[in-house]
């Protein structure tokens, strides 16, 4: 089976983009078959793959219009890596679909579509819970949620906690936030670790409930600030190609091999 | 006569809020008398100088629905220096004031009721270039915009100056962009660099045109990337009440005397 990721967080610049990429492209590296999926009209994920927004004829635009299946709008972009595009037309797929019955499983109906022998199918969320993360929400089974650890972060987490529940009773049942991960951590700062504490007690209360983070981990490999992580998308790069002796390579290479298999890092 | 800002970029995280309120607060210890609004529905600047967001009768949201003026609205927070607030009820500005005639004009229109005694109307926008901030872009004379010395930094820029443009050829022409700052500036980090230089260079190329950045400023002093910036804002504190001694303090309030007086600067 497939196995069907949003990375969401409505606060913007914390890293969903960078950990989309090169997460996919380490699970890619292991032999994983993934499809990135760029859902943000920005199209970041796209040129941070190396691809142009302007040089593909379908991409997430043209699937959440039904004017194309995700096989049909696939690009290959590495060994075992596919993505499916977000180009300037998605600006417009918000309102064109407001009035759509089921505006918000349009994505998920085109997600049944895809064959089985893809291992991951990954989503690079806008930063917002509109209709197109709603779509994200709808098609997956888990939620990964990147933070920033600042006060400000945890502020914005409550309402994004809130629209995974009102998901996951209103359209997926199966919609679970498996891990929460730190990005941009600075271990020197007092600030980093007493967000990640809040984290872990706030995490630790759900333990046992039924609420849809009840099981979630706080993933033990934070993402260090590491400028190489900022220069690899200058060059449609990602951070294993650009610079494979980093911390960012380090680190996202522990936090792909987490996510394929929590129990080995316990 | 009021000078009005607006510190905008779609772009989320990249320093907005931290800017609008650190200098506010600059120029108000500076004598200046500045009101401060938070014009997006996280309420982060709000938050920021020390207001609980449910603890107001009126804010932003009162003043976009026409239920109450600006001057019933506003929240003495230190000497010289009042919020206009922004509480849940902002997250439903939107949607409902879509329909609302002259809906990017209602803020303008509150904000010329201002009495001349202030010197400084400086509006925190949200991480978008939805109604709220068009109605910042309606209701003010320059443009501040915070920028991250990052590739992706570059690519969401000329949207927003396309954005800023149409506001100043349909809505309100005296619309320009005074200024681009710099906000965690990492100064060992060729990237910075080389995204600052090409800054420059887009930005003199525009000289002598009529674009509305033919005449912004480059900033001079960059903010650099410093801890205590942010975690002043759990304190509810600006960043000269949390450390007066910190490059946060020290570029912030460069920064206001620049944006005061550039000339003293050249
Ligand atoms: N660990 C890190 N160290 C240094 N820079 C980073 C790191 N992670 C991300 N960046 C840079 O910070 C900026 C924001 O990251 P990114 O684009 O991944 O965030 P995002 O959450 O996808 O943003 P948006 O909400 O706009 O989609 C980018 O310029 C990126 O290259
Ligand atoms: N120079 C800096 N050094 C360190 N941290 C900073 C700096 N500037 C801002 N921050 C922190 O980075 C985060 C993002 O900054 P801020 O909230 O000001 O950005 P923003 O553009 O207003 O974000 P949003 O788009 O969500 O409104 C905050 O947690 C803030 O405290
Ligand atoms: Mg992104
Ligand atoms: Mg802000």
């Amino acid at each position: 089976t497939v196995r069907k990721i949003a990375v969401l967080n409505q606060k913007g610049g914390v890293g969903k983009t960078t950990t989309v990429a090169n997460v996919a492209a380490a699970l890619a590296i292991k032999g994983q078959r993934v499809i990135a999926v760029d859902l943000d009209p920005q199209s970041h994920l796209t040129i941070h793959l190396g691809v142009d927004p302007d040089s593909f004829e379908n991409g997430a635009y043209e699937v959440l219009t039904k004017s194309a299946s995700i096989a049909d709008s696939l690009v290959n972009v590495r060994e075992n890596l596919w993505v499916l595009g977000a180009n300037i037309d998605l600006v417009g797929a918000e309102s064109e679909l407001v009035s759509e019955v089921g505006r918000e499983t349009i994505f998920h109906e085109a997600v049944e579509t895809i064959s089985d022998d893809y291992d991951y199918l990954i989503i690079d969320c806008p930063p917002s819970l509109g209709l197109l993360s709603l779509n994200a929400l709808a098609a997956v089974d888990e939620v990964v949620i990147p933070l920033q650890p600042h006060f400000l972060a945890l502020q914005g987490l409550g309402q994004l906690l809130q629209t995974v529940t009102l998901v996951s009773k209103r359209i997926n049942p199966s919609l679970k936030i498996s891990a929460i991960l730190l990005c941009m951590f600075d271990s020197r700062a007092t600030l980093s670790s007493e967000v990640k504490a809040d984290i872990q007690n706030f995490i630790g209360n759900s333990r046992g409930t039924n609420c849809p983070w009840a099981d979630a981990d706080l993933i033990p490999i934070h993402v260090r600030r590491n400028v190489k992580l900022a220069e690899a998308p200058s060059y449609g790069k990602t951070i294993f190609e650009y610079e494979p002796d980093c911390n960012g390579s380090r680190d996202y290479a522990a936090i792909a091999d987490f996510l394929h298999d929590p129990a080995s890092f316990k």
